[in-house]
């Protein structure tokens, strides 16, 4: 799997594919989609699709591309290697997306949460399977949020494919199992190879698991602490974890939207409400301020009276 | 402390060895009537207003180091003549007599005021705003506001071609300084540049200067 | 010119997080 154009640049998102087997053109397909690194604060979370003809899925199922969990990171290479070598009629692609992303999607102004980043990646890489001449009939995917509401949007979104969401359904399907299996393997090389932009000095790359409720990852967290800008862009910063330490141990930050009458919040944090549209035309001034001519107020010029 | 400012080049020229650098000062604005910030430049030859560019939610990074302060400060010239009305004026109303420039510009809440005096050409240019008398080798000045809202009147004029030139918004409608238009559009008069530099020079002189030179 | 406020003055290692760019 090559993933050199993410190590070189992990800040944003990445595609990769394989080939599409000629087969895949030539008859109906099922797709699996899966994630992996959902739950870590630390590196990306990919997405990744799996499909082969409805007539081989007991060849794929002859692989024994099982619940990926119970995997380790060895034996997902090992299976990973088979699918590879299945390439004559499997085909896959992933997104990887960063924790750069992920952490800047979730904070900006108009907030774009996990659950529609993860939506729109799915059926951006199903899209993507149909354009390259995939023959998709049906796709099978695990539930992220409600349902029925995803089933609906999948549904809207690709009319002409029978769509099932269920939940586990990488232990139900085996062409979840193998979309698994390509995003577990990705995250792993993605995460083994990153390349840090920032200068850590000294500091251990003993993170732990990368969860939120590892003690070892809190623990580098508070190291790799900057007062001011906070953490290495390998830490998602939308993670609660990584705000609490944020919000106990950096310097306040303010943005134009941080909450109404907060002592302001971390670097990372922001407000989640929805400023007042007036906000955006007047600066508050007291009652008894005399308002200088328009020339200075529109050009945001005032006097000064301190240093 | 440090902050972040700009200013023409001149604000710190040393000419020679002197120890009268540049001078941050407060005086009295003479609009406000309130404290402000002005800047002496070396020798006080020059006086300049210190004005901030401030929005909410800034501050600088400055090599290595952050500041909270996120102002951009800004220095530029500014004639003395308006910083010595207001004594004249107030001379005027308590004394009514010529006096001497160093006895009228005294101000025990702002003591610095008597560094205007050494700015140059003021001298010279006190004549557009008094009558003057001259006893022995002294000099004594009184107000005359006749002199002064005609000197204010080509402040005005001067100030209504700056803005043409500059192709300031003077309009009646609010606009965005960065929205490059094509022009002031058609409903910009005469009437509106005056109005708008009168708003402007009046930053500069007291609330009733300011009426008189409406109706002037 | 940060786009933000913040409430500290003192020594930021911004070199080992920011570059410049034209």
């Amino acid at each position: 799997m090559d993933l050199s154009d993410f190590e070189r640049d992990n800040t944003g998102s990445c595609r990769l594919s394989s080939p599409v087997p000629e087969v895949c053109r030539a008859e109906d397909c099922c797709l699996g989609i899966d994630e992996a690194g959902r739950g870590p604060v630390l590196g990306p979370m990919v997405y990744g699709i799996c499909f082969c003809p409805l007539s081989r899925l007991g060849d794929l199922e002859a692989l024994k591309v099982a619940d990926s969990k119970t995997l380790s990171e060895a034996e997902r290479e090992r299976l990973f290697g088979k699918l590879e070598q299945a390439r004559d009629f499997v085909g896959w692609a992933l997104d990887i997306l960063s924790p750069n992303l992920i952490s800047t999607s979730m904070q900006r102004r108009a907030k774009y949460n996990l659950n529609s980043l993860s939506h729109d990646t799915a059926m951006a890489l199903v899209q993507l399977a149909l354009d390259q001449g995939v023959r998709v009939t049906q796709v099978f995917v695990d539930t992220v949020g409600p349902a029925d509401k995803y089933q609906q949007k999948l549904k809207e979104r690709f009319p002409e494919v029978e769509v099932t969401v269920r939940p586990k359904a990488d232990s139900l399907f085996p062409v979840v199992s193998a979309a698994s299996i390509c995003a577990k393997v990705a995250r792993d090389h993605a995460v083994k190879r990153w390349k840090f932009l920032e200068d850590l000095k000294d500091l251990k790359m003993d993170y732990g698991s990368g969860y939120p409720n590892d003690p070892k990852t809190k623990e580098w967290l508070s190291q790799c602490l900057d007062p001011v800008f906070g953490f290495p862009q390998f830490v998602r910063f939308s993670w609660s974890t990584a705000q609490l330490i944020l919000d106990g141990r950096a310097v306040p930050v303010r943005w134009e939207d941080s909450e109404e009458g907060a002592g302001g919040s971390p670097a990372a944090g922001r407000g989640s409400g929805t400023p007042s549209l007036l906000s955006y035309f007047a600066r508050t001034q007291a009652a008894t301020e005399r308002q200088s001519h328009r020339f200075f107020h529109e050009r945001g010029l005032e006097t000064v009276a301190d240093l | 402390d440090q902050w972040v400012l700009v200013a023409p080049e001149s604000v710190t020229d040393l000419p020679g060895k002197t120890e009268n650098g540049p001078v941050f000062t407060r005086l009295h604005n003479p609009c406000t009537g309130e404290a402000a910030l002005y800047l002496f430049d070396t020798n006080a030859q020059q006086l300049f207003e210190v004005k901030a560019f401030h929005e909410d939610y800034h501050s600088w990074f400055i090599d290595q180091t952050v500041q909270h302060d996120g102002r951009l400060l800004l220095v530029t010239p500014m004639d003395p003549l308006f910083m010595v009305l207001y004594y004249l004026i107030k001379a005027e109303k308590e004394q009514g007599k010529f006096q001497p420039l160093d006895q009228i510009v005294i101000d025990a809440d702002f003591p610095s005021c008597s560094m205007l005096l050494q700015c140059a050409k003021l001298k010279s240019f006190l004549h557009h705003v008094t009558d003057e008398k001259e006893i022995g080798n002294k000099k004594f000045y009184k107000y005359n506001k006749e002199k002064t809202l005609k000197w204010l009147n080509k402040k005005v004029d001067q100030t209504v071609r700056a803005l043409k030139i500059g192709n300031v918004n003077v309009g009646p409608r609010v606009q965005s300084t960065t929205f490059i238009s094509g022009g002031q559009g058609s409903d910009v008069k005469e009437e509106d540049y005056i109005r708008y530099a009168h708003g402007l020079i009046s930053e500069y002189i007291p609330k009733e200067l300011s009426e008189d030179l409406a109706k002037y | 010119l940060l786009p933000c406020e913040i409430r500290h003055n003192g020594p930021a290692a911004v070199s080992r997080f920011f570059s410049p760019a034209i």
